[in-house]
């Protein structure tokens, strides 16, 4: 019963696997899992499927891929019961998903967040080993075709920000970058990091404003408006550059390029003493504040087709 | 009201190089991660000391990283070195009294 899961809580990869199915099995009509690949120790990569209908376009939302930002998958997966459960309900989930289909990853880096529970909770990168270097792994966000090695991202494989020997290095930046060519009707594409609070939009590998910086701008003030309108979580918003510096190789910036107008990226919270290390009674709130921002977003792509 | 530095760190920063140096001069430029930067970035020769906001400890050790540029964490938790000397000079007070 996916409504008796602890959303509340911290999990292990294998029970938020165990989740993300008794979700599909309690709205299996509207619910489903695809299989897009594996990581490098061979860990499935599970998207959770929200559609009501056929040749629907796409929003995509992902989490995790960073994997010492655990409330980023807790977030993920109370969003994706979230939806679940209010199809039919709620006016807005029931018109979303009458018009769109929803792609929901929720753990985008599961080697790292197994490794996080069992000998290192501060890793970051893909767990990937390259023969003749002595350091373990890839930032999957400095991995993506754009400005890929370029500024704000490191060739050193022993750094956190190690951009990798080429760009989609990593079977799981690969796995959804072919998901993506793989699907031409996805209109959105918001990916969920921590920590900052921040609401990010497109260039990161460069600093000029994209052609559409006005509307992603004004959608992003008010995504982070709804967001605070619930607990007052203050929001930064911005590109990429402007709020944090010049950082190549993510994902929006890849997304955005190939022709997703509405590409977004998360920092969850906090901005105050925890980080990484968000309480697991801080999970909730945060899961509902973004949520009320996540939704800002998604009408306005439902109202923008 | 009184302002509190929760979480905040002192970086102490070695750079290299001219390089680095002008790197770090645009890292004190991005006035919106708050750095308080206790030495300027001039000398190579000259370790830079900066005092980092907790939101930005993240962002600002990760570019350092990607520049390559080597750094060590002087004070873990500014917060609690003030509270400890607080406490040091309420307990000198008492002994004086």
């Amino acid at each position: 019963n996916s409504g008796a899961f602890n959303y509340g809580a911290y999990h292990t990869l294998d029970n938020l696997y165990r989740a993300i199915d008794a979700i599909m099995l309690d709205y299996k009509s509207i619910v489903s899992k695809q299989l897009i690949g594996h990581s490098y120790e061979g860990r499935p990569l599970y998207v959770i499927k929200f559609s009501t209908g056929a040749n629907r376009p796409g929003i995509w939302i992902d989490a995790g891929i960073h994997s010492r930002e655990w409330v980023t998958q807790a977030t993920a997966l109370w969003t994706a019961h979230k939806l679940a459960a209010e199809y039919g309900k709620d006016a807005f989930v029931t018109s979303l998903l009458n018009n769109y289909d929803v792609f929901l990853l929720p753990v985008t880096n599961p080697d790292g967040y197994a490794f996080t529970h069992t000998t290192n909770r501060m890793w970051r990168k893909t767990r990937s080993i390259r023969s003749g270097s002595r350091c373990v792994g890839v930032d999957p966000n400095r991995n993506w075709n754009a400005g890929f090695g370029g500024p704000g991202a490191s060739s050193d494989p022993c750094s956190d920000s190690y951009f990798g020997p080429k760009a989609e290095s990593e079977v799981e930046v690969k796995a959804v970058a072919d998901f993506i060519r793989g699907h031409s009707n996805i209109k959105g594409f918001i990916s969920i990091h921590s920590y900052s609070q921040l609401l990010m939009f497109p260039y990161g590998y460069k600093c000029t404003k994209p052609a559409d910086f006005e509307e992603l701008n004004d959608v992003g003030n008010a995504a982070a408006m709804a967001l605070r309108s619930l607990y007052g979580t203050q929001y930064k918003v911005g590109t990429i550059c402007s709020t944090i510096y010049q950082a190549s190789g993510g994902s929006i910036d890849w997304t955005y390029d190939v022709g997703i107008k509405y590409s977004f990226a998360f920092e969850l919270r906090d901005t105050g003493r925890y980080g990484f290390l968000l309480p697991a009674n801080q999970i909730l709130p945060t899961a509902q504040e973004t949520w009320l921002g996540l939704k800002k977003i998604l009408e306005h792509i439902r109202d923008n087709p | 009201g009184e302002k509190t530095f929760i979480g905040e760190q002192v970086l102490r920063i070695k750079a290299s190089n001219g390089d680095q140096i002008v790197q770090l001069q645009d890292l004190q430029s991005l006035a919106h991660l708050q750095l308080d930067f206790w030495t300027n970035p001039s000398n190579p020769e000259i370790p830079v000391d900066v005092r980092v906001p907790f939101e930005s400890l993240q962002s600002v050790k990760i570019y350092l990283e990607s520049n390559k540029i080597d750094y060590s964490i002087m004070i873990e938790d500014l917060q609690e070195v003030i509270n400890a000397e607080k406490q040091e000079m309420i307990s000198s007070e008492r002994k004086e009294r």
